[in-house]
């Protein structure tokens, strides 16, 4: 593991006074090698690297923790505060709220859409569900099912022509019915999909929604940056979802999405039933990342 | 123009980087590089040393690159692969494409777990003109199994090709399922799965290296496919899988459609990548 790695680097260093320049470009080192096998985008390794050897150097060895305990703690509460931050609660105002769930293709939008609803429901509120996918096949019918799974209503999008269409029936009914949070499942796309990525500005304009929320898997290489850009750049993304957190993939590419877009990983899904859905946190996942 | 000594070792490290960020892996990387290192003394040209690189990868992937051979009649196909890689896609287009060839083609719904999975795949059997053999969600996926053997057999099927439900491979009772699955074809006709193919999704990172450890240790995997090629992640995981593992590399998803499939080929692989 890392954390032994370092021991082992600096093990030599207590007695010495600060950690030394050639103790922590070993110990760097390392910690590239590890961010780096943890799907951590190339980029935002440099950057890393640079804000923890300044904080690693000259750095007083503490009495009460041995060096390599000390450069484990840094590179940890490091890793942890950039993937945390800010709040990560759901921005519901709108009446009705609208949530869009959007991204890549498989990446777990549409049992999201189902967990959030459950999620909400569980919490009091009265959500209903919004297939807004008419191009996968059986999308709408694996939406349903998933709705009549955990009683919540859902827009019935069978026989309508297209998303847009959808969206404005769905919020008029909304309203109608008196359901407080509209959860809407788009088609997945590629933020290189010029067509797509207007349809979904057009959603967006006609939904006004107070979330959108990018889903993403948690176990994406490097194109993390380039995805989680594409789509911010298109229509501004508020929170980032990731999925598929119950394998071992280490994660790394929730930093690049973090970073890329500015904005919170509010929520992990952890498998694939519709109440493995659990709020994020930071030093969680940081620990996997080093791990 | 030359590339002097601190420029070639720059250079160097700007082709390390271009394998890292397409996902080849720092380990996998760092050796390709290296072994660049130790032969390129005295050449003197940046594009020469892309075109060594190129050729490096070139050797590793020349090896895995292997069509599948439909040989025998009726030939198996075992889809499988973590959640949302695009298994049941390339199933519909696998369906496609041996069809046109003249092939009768018989799909079977073997994920019984995930809602509306088996009219997806029906959808992919409409699409292609080819029969689905399907039972109701939520059932074993073994009787799925055993049914389109036995019909398959029947009706003179060509090309069978079985969907599973996406499992992540650290679930042991899901792998587990999976081995049954696996063993039920091989009991109701001997040779069967003659094709087991593992499907990657392009934008996975380095743990498709497990997944391919994992499945392959399990039933045995005969043959990758690697779907969303279409995207801007290049799929460079399949290099130190192919260094490590030798699976032959079938297919390469290029879209959503049904003629979105094309077999892999080293040379265009390579010069899409570097
Ligand atoms: N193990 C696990 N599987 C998940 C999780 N979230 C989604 N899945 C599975 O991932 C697969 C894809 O999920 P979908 O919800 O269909 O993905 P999608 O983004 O809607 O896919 P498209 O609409 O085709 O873009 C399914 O097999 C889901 O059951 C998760 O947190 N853990
Ligand atoms: N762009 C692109 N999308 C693809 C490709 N192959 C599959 N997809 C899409 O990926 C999503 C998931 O495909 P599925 O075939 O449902 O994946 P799966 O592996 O069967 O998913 P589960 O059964 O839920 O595990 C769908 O939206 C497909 O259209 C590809 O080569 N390119
Ligand atoms: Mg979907
Ligand atoms: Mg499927």
């Amino acid at each position: 593991s890392l954390s032994e790695k370092f021991r082992k680097i600096l093990k030599d260093v207590r007695g010495l006074g600060a950690i030394s320049e050639a103790n922590v470009q070993e110990a760097l080192k390392e910690v590239r090698l590890a961010l780096l096998e943890a799907d951590v985008n190339f980029t935002v390794v440099k950057d890393f690297i640079a804000i923890v050897k300044e904080k690693a150097m000259g750095k007083e060895v503490l009495e009460s923790l041995s060096p390599g305990q000390q450069f484990t703690k840094i590179v940890h509460d490091e890793l942890t505060a950039l993937l945390g931050g800010e709040n990560s609660g759901l921005e519901l105002s709108g009446k009705p709220a609208v949530i869009m769930l959007v991204g890549l293709q498989g990446s777990g939008k549409t049992t999201t859409t189902a967990k959030l609803a459950y999620h909400l429901k569980s919490k009091g509120r009265n959500p209903y569900i919004v297939p807004a996918d008419l191009f996968r096949l059986a999308a709408v019918l694996q939406l349903k099912k998933l709705a009549s799974e955990i009683k919540v209503d859902c827009f019935d999008s069978e026989g309508m022509n297209n998303p847009p269409e959808i969206c404005r029936e769905a919020v008029r009914i909304a309203a109608l019915k008196g359901y407080d949070i509209l959860l809407v499942d788009t088609a997945g796309r590629l933020h290189i999909d010029g067509t797509l990525m207007e349809e979904l500005k057009t959603l967006k304009e006609i939904l006004k929604p107070s979330e959108i929320l990018f889903v993403a898997d948690s176990m994406t290489g490097q194109d993390a940056v380039n995805t989680a850009r594409g789509f911010n750049e298109a229509i501004g993304v508020t929170g980032v979802v990731l999925t598929k957190f119950d394998g071992d993939a280490r994660g790394g590419a929730a930093l690049s999405m973090r970073l890329t877009t500015g904005r919170p990983i509010k929520f992990i899904g952890t498998g694939e039933k519709l109440d493995c859905l659990e709020v994020f946190h930071p030093s969680r996942l940081a620990g996997r990342i080093l791990d | 123009s030359a590339v002097t000594g601190a420029s070639r070792e720059e250079f160097l490290e700007k082709l390390e980087e271009s394998l890292i960020t397409s996902d080849v892996g720092i380990k996998a990387s760092t050796e390709i590089v290296d072994s660049l290192r130790t032969k390129l003394v005295g050449w003197g040209n940046g594009e020469k040393f892309r075109e060594y690189l190129r050729d490096a990868i070139y050797d590793i992937l020349k090896e895995v690159e292997k069509p599948l051979e439909v040989d025998k009649s009726p030939f198996v196909i075992m889809v499988l692969g973590v959640n949302g890689v695009g298994k049941t896609t390339t199933i519909g287009k696998l369906a496609s494409r041996y069809s046109a060839e003249g092939r009768s083609v018989m799909l079977a719904a073997g994920d019984t777990f995930r809602a509306a999975a088996i009219e997806q795949l029906e959808g992919w059997g409409k699409r292609a003109g080819c029969p689905v053999v399907r039972q109701e969600q939520g059932g074993d996926p073994g009787a799925v199994v055993f049914d389109a053997m036995k019909a398959a057999r029947a009706r003179g099927a060509d090309v069978v090709i079985l969907d599973t439900a996406g499992r992540l491979h650290t679930k042991v009772n899901l792998i587990e399922e999976l081995k049954k699955v696996n063993r039920v074809a091989s009991r109701e006709l001997p040779g069967a799965p003659h094709e087991k193919l593992l499907v990657l999704d392009a934008s996975t990172g380095q743990n498709a290296i497990n997944q391919a450890r994992i499945f392959n240790e399990a039933v045995g995997v005969t043959g990758i496919a690697l779907t969303k090629l279409d995207g801007t992640a290049r799929g460079g995981i399949i290099i130190p899988i192919a260094r490590e593992l030798k699976i032959p590399i079938r297919f390469v998803g290029v879209g959503e459609g049904i003629d979105d499939l094309r077999e892999f080929n080293a040379r265009d692989f390579v010069e899409a990548l570097v």
